[in-house]
């Protein structure tokens, strides 16, 4: 099966600069750059409709289409789904026990000023899925 | 002094990209 392709938001969403509050689901607050990975498992173990999935990195390339841009394939899951998402090379991923991190962490560090690493093949990913998806 | 106003808080959802598996059953 060929790739499934997703386009992420083509500009930095808000709430990814330090210093943002973040809601958890049992209505704690926490900014950004505080998150751990125990935040996002029990906040989804909380959600009725999502839950985490693990989303390893098999592949990183620049894109064809603009040179501020990446591609960044995933294998999702337990299936081993292949998706692949185009993305800013600032656009911070967060990594199982790690995790902010990009494709470009120094421009993620300047632009957003959050403190981040090197997104890598081999990284495991936090990612969402429906609870109920068969 | 100035006390803070409202600051946006955003849902943690929002900070995870929404992968789902595409299903071949």
């Amino acid at each position: 099966h060929p790739p499934s392709s997703t386009v992420l938001p083509p500009s930095l969403p808000p709430y990814f600069i330090r210093g943002s509050i973040i809601q958890l689901a049992d209505g704690e607050l926490k900014r950004v750059e505080d998150l751990k990975t125990e935040d996002f498992i029990q906040s989804a173990e909380i959600s009725s409709e999502l839950k985490i999935d693990s989303s390893t990195v098999e592949r990183i390339e620049r894109s064809h289409t603009s040179p501020n841009f990446a591609v960044v394939q995933f294998s999702v899951g337990e299936h081993r789904t292949q998706v692949s998402v185009e993305v800013l090379l600032e656009y911070p991923f967060f990594v199982f026990g790690q995790g902010w991190s990009s494709c470009c962490p120094d421009r993620t560090t300047q632009l957003l000023e959050l403190p981040c690493t090197k997104l890598s093949v081999g990284d495991v990913c936090i990612s969402l899925t429906l609870k109920n998806l068969k | 002094n100035v006390e803070p106003r409202s600051v946006p808080v955003f849902p943690w959802h929002s900070l995870v990209p929404f992968l789902a598996p595409t299903q071949s059953d």
